[in-house]
């Protein structure tokens, strides 16, 4: 599903040369669940941005589902987002002005589904993540980790093949972290392949791989016994 | 230091009105270390941001620091909140489009501190936080957990009396984890009173003492043991 070969992302600040991902080569098979992990600043939302085709790299090359996508157009990187692709940013990314509902049937409304449609598949995301009584709010209105949860309901709304998670529980208590990573498990079990990342060890468990960064590299790669 | 008694809020959203925070009563004595926790959506932020003077509320009194809080006007708000009060944000509220440095700057300049000056306290509080190498940079050229290291560097940069953090180690992995927490001890120690948002049961046993809150409510109030 993910082949990633030899990637390398530079970033020049102020004259500066950073090596946000150095010599990264990476291989997730359809249906599996992996998360990421690793100290601040080694390159894990780096990593899920190439992944998501929310950015470029310098070096090496990524196929995606069998395409290859290392040097898309950004009208094509879109495309291919929209149909292959949820997305939860570490950072929640909710249009502001529009309300929880209409934030949901966004990527709906890019792929052209029905009004109605779009209506009733945002209601079944929003009441998975617990939130089908706070539909008429705006972003502004509900608290840090409803904003996760309404950001998880749109990831999920269009059904796709790959489902990219950056911190997903970071702002959750413990009971909304175990009723979000059993949505993630029931989709994985439905054929999704997930890759999320955290830096909570107990939140890893519940995946089925972590693959671990230091410093721009990938330096372990483990399975979970008994997830 | 804080002595708040029965206080409400109550937020009014499209016809509806939520209960935010219901008679809410907290004292916390000065040198105390302090943490909040409870479901999400429980009330907790909505509380660091009356006891921050960033919000109103709408029955009860707020006495901080011996001075009556309970109405003041925006500018003497501002004023009070710059002398007394250090901030960290559920989410990061960095300055865009200045540097780091500037971002850790700016509560001295509203202070009126000598250019000198506030250079030479923003690199101590950004070496504190391990980011005395990222000064150039904007909020946008570094990683999450490097953003919240930023908003604590600000925070503590004025010296003030009552240091308030919604959830500052939530995008944190372990290791900047324990020596954000240690900052957060040394400062404590020093006769800073310190009050934080958590949901993780592992950072709130570095504090002193934990409470919780539920739909709104204060439901406990427990010493750490050995913090
Ligand atoms: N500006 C607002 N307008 C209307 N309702 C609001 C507003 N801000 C918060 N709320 C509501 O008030 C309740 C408490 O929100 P608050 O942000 O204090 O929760 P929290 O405990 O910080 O949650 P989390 O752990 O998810 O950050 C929630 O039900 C939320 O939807
Ligand atoms: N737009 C950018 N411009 C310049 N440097 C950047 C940019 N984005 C990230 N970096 C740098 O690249 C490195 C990796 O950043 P990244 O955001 O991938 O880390 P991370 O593993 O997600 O960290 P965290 O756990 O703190 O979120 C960091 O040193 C960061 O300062
Ligand atoms: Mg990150
Ligand atoms: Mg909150």
């Amino acid at each position: 599903m993910i082949d990633l070969k030899n990637v390398k992302k530079i970033y020049h600040t102020g004259g500066e040369e950073l090596i946000a991902l150095n010599d990264v080569s990476l291989q997730i098979k359809k249906g599996e669940f992996t998360s990421i992990m690793g100290p601040s600043g080694s390159g894990k939302s780096t990593m899920m941005n190439i992944l998501g085709l929310l950015d470029r790299f310098d070096e090496g090359s990524y196929i995606l589902n069998g395409q290859n996508v290392s040097s898309l157009t950004d009208n094509e990187s879109a495309h291919v987002r929209n149909k292959e692709i949820g997305f939860v940013f570490q950072s929640f990314n909710l249009m502001p002005r529009m309300s929880i509902l209409e934030n949901v049937e966004l990527p709906m409304v890019y792929a052209k589904v029905s009004a109605k449609e779009r209506h009733e598949r945002a209601m079944i995301a929003l009441e998975k993540v617990g939130l089908a009584n706070r539909v008429k709010h705006k972003p502004n209105e509900i608290s840090g980790g409803q904003k996760q949860r309404v950001a998880i309901a749109r990831a999920i709304v269009n059904q796709p093949a790959v489902l990219m998670a950056d911190e997903p529980t970071g702002n959750l208590d413990s009971k909304t972290t175990l009723e979000i990573m059993k949505i993630f498990q029931d989709l994985n079990a439905d054929g999704t392949t997930v890759v999320m990342v955290t830096h909570e060890p107990d939140v890893a468990q519940y995946t089925k791989r972590i693959v671990s960064f230091k410093d721009g590299r990938l330096m372990d790669d483990q399975l979970v016994e008994n997830p």
